[in-house]
């Protein structure tokens, strides 16, 4: 564990903390793409599915049991509790996120590091996890302007994963034979993604105004 | 490697 892991996981952290923040306090998770929000319990669900057979750490088995749980019950939030699911704009979130699914599975089928049955659907979920913001970027950009809590989310989101690219960096040139091209390549698509929200963000950051 | 099995990111 170095110091870009650490920042990233904390980010992570910190992005789902915000999302779940806003929606349990405010009662509303307006701007929020709640596509976006399953694609994320996909990711999680098919990621950590060895989290009862194969034990890393206590902090490991700990961030993914939060990262399961905050992501499940914000999409059960957004789908079933009535006051915020009044807030959630179904009419603009249409992004067919069921058409990213699969692709990365046949992706994941066809390029993995070891075809086993818990490696393909990791594979897939580090596939899915790179365009899963897409939803929400689309509804950013139909509903112009977002509240600063969404705003914040979806930097800290982005930002987790380019820390962990600072980690694979420093990971490669500490230890021998750390290669994962599949993970570096999914990571760099992913934290692109963001580079247009980054770019209006700081916009209005440095304006001091809320991002539009 | 035996690293690279063990996923020890997230």
């Amino acid at each position: 564990m170095n110091i870009f892991r650490l920042a990233g996981d904390m980010t992570h952290l910190a992005s789902v903390l915000v999302l779940l923040l806003k929606i349990h306090t405010i009662k509303s998770c307006a701007g929020v793409s709640l596509r976006t929000q399953e694609l994320y319990a996909i990711v999680f669900a098919t990621r950590y599915l060895d989290i009862f057979t194969s034990f890393v750490s206590v902090y490991n088995t700990f961030m993914k049991l939060v990262f399961l749980g905050s992501s499940f019950s914000i999409v059960w939030y957004m789908r079933y509790h009535k006051a915020v699911h009044r807030t959630y704009d179904r009419e603009q979130d249409t992004f067919r996120h069921w058409f990213l699914v699969l692709p990365c599975l046949v992706l994941a089928l066809l390029i993995h590091e070891k075809f086993t049955f818990l490696e393909v659907l990791w594979t897939f979920s580090l596939y899915l996890e790179a365009v899963a913001i897409l939803p929400q970027l689309v509804l950013l950009q139909r509903t112009r302007n977002i509240d600063n809590l969404t705003g914040q989310y979806i930097f800290l989101l982005g930002g987790y994963r380019g820390l962990y690219i600072l980690n694979w960096i420093y990971r490669y040139f500490t230890e021998p034979h750390f290669v994962h091209w599949i993970t570096w390549i999914a990571g760099l698509v992913q934290t692109l993604l963001y580079a247009d929200f980054f770019y209006y963000y700081f916009l209005r950051f440095i304006g001091g105004r809320g991002v539009e | 490697d035996d690293a690279s099995d063990t996923k020890d990111e997230l």
